[in-house]
């Protein structure tokens, strides 16, 4: 494994959206993971709908029956992809644009289909597998605990308690080997993740949180998922 | 104040800062930057009186992740007027995960090399 990687110096990653005042992070972080697949099937970054799930995708969690992706009300990464399996792919953010509101009625048109999922996988909480699917695969799509992003504003976060509890959902798109950690006298591994409030948060929109602990539950919940090449008809 | 760490060979030495109250203090003249800089207004007095107390509250609650997460940065956001359950309610959005037993896990990939 490299000691450093990230996917936006290799092209596979869109400019950081904005999901306004709506719980539809869940969307931001599937599309994502599935931009960087089909870039890395088709060699072209498109920008994916986010609206066309918050809109059109309902489906819900086999082992729990009540916990359906919903809007702007909430949802799962892996039953998004589910829910792209089964519907054909996803379309694109210009053909599907995004409204930060779920009272709208579904409008897939699956003639305008550009991105198809052909698999999805969780993958093992080992961080160097993590590591491994993300260079291998692409971004990934990952749950954390928003507790500390509420006031980030930059460099790496590495808090010494953390709850493992997931509520929200992100991109995990490199890794950097040194991030600055003055009260531990030495540089400490990080995690890069792309987050979905606009580049005016963070650092430009990205957040960066130490690797090597359960910190924050960011390597609890990752899933990687594969595309396959689509073109409109 | 005590720190406590998984790693405590690494606390040779305890980083002494001294208590940075300008935000609390100033905290009307920040909470006028804040709403020009994020483009906030409030329909009455009263959400003005309400928003400027959730603010400080923030204000607190920054100071306090400051000290708990020392290698960033912690302070104003454009979500400095929310309660966290407000935060909670609008800008999350996860639902519960439990992943089924026969849900297909990614190969275990080689790391060397």
């Amino acid at each position: 494994l490299p000691t450093d990687f990230d996917w936006r110096d290799h092209g596979a990653v869109t400019a950081v959206k904005n999901q306004g005042s709506c719980g539809s992070c869940w969307s931001f972080s599937t599309t994502g993971a599935l931009e960087g697949a089909n870039f890395l099937a088709t060699g072209k970054l498109v920008s994916l709908s986010e609206q066309q799930l918050v809109d059109c995708d309902h489906e819900c969690d086999p082992d729990e029956p009540g916990s359906c992706d919903s809007g702007c009300n909430g949802g799962l990464m892996t039953s998004a992809f589910e829910y792209t399996l089964k519907t054909g792919g996803l379309m694109q953010e210009e053909d599907y644009p995004y409204t930060g509101t779920d009272h709208g009625t579904c409008k897939f048109d699956k003639s305008k289909i550009v991105a198809s999922v052909a698999n999805f996988s969780v993958v093992s909480l080992d961080e160097d597998q993590i590591a491994a699917n993300l260079v291998k695969n692409g971004p990934l799509a990952v749950g954390i605990n928003a507790v500390f992003m509420q006031t980030y504003i930059g460099g790496v976060s590495c808090p010494y308690i953390c709850s493992r509890r997931l509520n929200h959902g992100v991109l995990l798109v490199g890794y950097g080997s040194e991030g600055y950690s003055p009260i531990r006298m030495k540089d400490k591994p990080y995690w890069i993740i792309k987050n979905s409030w606009g580049e005016s948060w963070g650092e430009n929109g990205y957040y960066k949180i130490c690797r090597g602990r359960d910190v924050c539950g960011v390597d609890s919940m990752v899933s990687t998922v594969a595309a396959i090449h689509t073109t409109p008809k | 104040s005590t720190v406590s760490s998984n790693e405590p060979e690494d606390l040779l030495i305890r980083q002494v800062v001294a208590h940075d109250d300008d935000l609390l203090m100033n905290a009307e003249h920040h909470f006028t930057n804040f709403k020009s800089k994020f483009g906030k207004s409030y329909a009455t007095r009263e959400e003005h009186a309400y928003r400027l107390g959730v603010f400080k509250a923030n204000l607190r609650r920054a100071r306090r992740h400051q000290k708990l997460d020392p290698s960033a940065v912690h302070g104003i956001t454009q979500f400095s007027d929310l309660t966290p359950a407000e935060f909670r309610r609008t800008y999350l959005g996860l639902k519960r995960l439990r992943i089924p037993a026969d849900a297909h896990k990614a190969p275990i990939l080689p790391t060397n090399d």
